[in-house]
């Protein structure tokens, strides 16, 4: 465990309870995607099996259990309990799009053929290209509320930070998951579009991040 | 088919 992998996590932690707390206190999940959010339910779920096959440590087991838990209470709120403010049309990004390639590679490119580490692989190439929806949700409509700008900017700052803490255990422990820093880098580069637009608009300016 | 790595991370 190094600073960056900490900050790291917390930044994740973060951005998943003010997305939860937002629909949870408007009571609407307006203007978020709901498929991202399915897509990171399945993201954890494929990863974390390992709760029941290995431990690493009270901290990795309980963290695993938040964002399963929270991941899953997002999903029931933005399609059953506040499914009548959910913006279905705007969400139309084809998810079979990304889970098809992204199976079909966790089959090709992984570190061992077994059933938990394909699904372990599935996981981390699906997080990859998760918040796609939801960033193509945002580009559609031409805006987003500050604070779903907020969420995408803390789990931005959480890919960031991870790049830092493979940077750190390669030097400190020549640690190099080969996988995982690949798809990290893809989905870092994601969010640097997005940060661009965070910093010169809605930090700046006021309420609602609208797209030139 | 029966290895189990441990992945550390989150």
């Amino acid at each position: 465990m190094n600073i960056f992998r900490l900050l790291g996590d917390m930044c994740h932690l973060v951005a998943i309870i003010i997305l939860f707390l937002k629909i949870w206190r408007s009571k609407s999940c307006a203007g978020i995607s709901g498929k991202s959010q399915v897509l990171f339910a399945l993201v954890f779920t494929t990863r974390y099996l390992d709760l029941f096959t290995s431990f690493i440590s009270v901290y990795n087991t309980v963290m695993k259990v938040v964002f399963l838990v929270l991941a899953y209470a997002t999903v029931y709120l933005i399609y059953l309990r506040f499914r009548s403010t959910y913006n279905s049309e705007s969400d139309s990004f084809r998810v079979e799009f990304l889970l098809v390639p992204v199976a079909g590679l966790s089959f090709l490119e992984n570190y061992a053929f077994a059933p938990l580490e394909i699904l372990w692989t599935f996981s981390i190439y699906l997080e990859s290209v998760a918040i796609l929806p939801q960033l193509f949700m945002i580009t559609k409509t031409g805006e987003a509320e500050s604070i779903t700008t907020h969420y995408l900017f803390f789990l931005g700052l959480y890919r960031a930070l991870y790049l830092a803490n493979w940077v750190w255990r390669y030097h400190t422990e020549g640690f190099f998951d080969q996988i995982a820093v690949v798809s990290g880098v893809v989905q870092t580069i994601f969010y640097c579009d997005f940060f661009y637009l965070y910093f010169t608009k809605v930090l700046r300016g006021s309420g609602k991040m609208t797209l030139p | 088919w029966r290895r189990i790595l441990k992945h550390d991370e989150l």
